[in-house]
């Protein structure tokens, strides 16, 4: 099953 | 304070029932653009984004920024009380420990009158950048719930692959493998029911078909749903509402 991401690589904070 | 009121309750009802699996507890934050919401499921792998803009509201009233941290579960326990063509209001003072909550019904007979308590919520809040997508697909959100259900009861993830032969959902599991090709297909007599996709890069992308499934609960909101792909970021489908939206973003899954 490949890896999963977490979406904070994408988004940063604000 | 907050004084806002929908003409039908069916709308927050919906909202509700299409994101309460993906987050427990979230702040509502209402201010004059409308009620908004931002809130990531507990494994940070998606997002949900919802607006409720003032056009959708038969009243709307908000003097200043009010977040009310809401208990999803808990609210719909209230929403459950309020019949879908009932009216309902929705109060708050400008720091409120209580939502108050009024359904009265079309014949205007019947007033019921609840009280949520709300929470502090500490919820940290993404910028979600501008993203020039290369490929955008418009399909029945009822077709797009389908195809999610049918592939996840053979794997846990589905390949999603946007070339201009159209888009191709496809699965390998244990049991044997699937796949469902979409070619374009507008429908001039009833848009709502064609496919359409905009492509302007091949994109090819893995996600885990557990959300895209939950995702799926927002069909009820839209007709139609729009998915947007591009290689290394994450999906967004949205579910457009008359005054609103309801946008889900999922993180890729990464190779094998």
């Amino acid at each position: 099953t490949p890896l999963q991401n977490d979406l904070h690589e994408f988004f940063t904070m604000v | 304070m907050l004084e806002a009121r929908l003409e039908q309750s069916s709308v927050l009802k919906k909202v509700v029932d299409a994101i309460k699996d993906l987050v427990q507890d979230c702040n509502f934050d209402c201010n004059d653009s409308g009620i908004q919401l931002q809130a990531m499921d507990n494994s940070h792998v998606a997002l949900v984004a919802m607006h409720l803009k003032t056009e959708g509201f038969a009243l709307y009233r908000c003097d200043r920024n009010i977040a009310l941290g809401i208990n999803l579960v808990s609210l719909q326990k209230v929403l459950r009380a309020a019949q879908n063509e009932d009216v309902m209001t929705l109060k708050a003072e400008d720091s409120p420990d209580a939502l108050s909550l009024v359904f009265e019904n079309s014949e205007n007979d019947r007033i019921s009158e609840y009280d949520l308590k709300l929470m502090d919520i500490d919820q940290e809040h993404l910028g979600i950048p501008e993203t020039e997508y290369g490929a955008t697909v418009k399909m029945p959100s009822a077709e797009f719930q389908r195809i999610c259900r049918d592939l996840s009861l053979l794997s846990e993830s589905v390949a999603i692959e946007a070339t201009k032969e159209g888009i191709k959902f496809s699965c390998t599991g244990d049991i044997g493998k699937g796949a469902v090709t979409l070619r374009q297909n507008p429908n001039v007599e009833k848009p709502e029911l064609g496919t359409t996709i905009e492509l302007q890069e091949p994109v090819a992308l893995t996600f885990s078909l557990k959300y895209l499934v939950n995702f799926c609960k927002a069909s009820g909101l839209s007709n139609t749903v729009t998915i947007s792909l591009s290689n290394e970021v994450p999906l967004l489908i949205e579910y457009e509402m008359e005054h609103g939206y309801v946008r889900f973003y999922l993180a890729p899954k990464i190779g094998d």
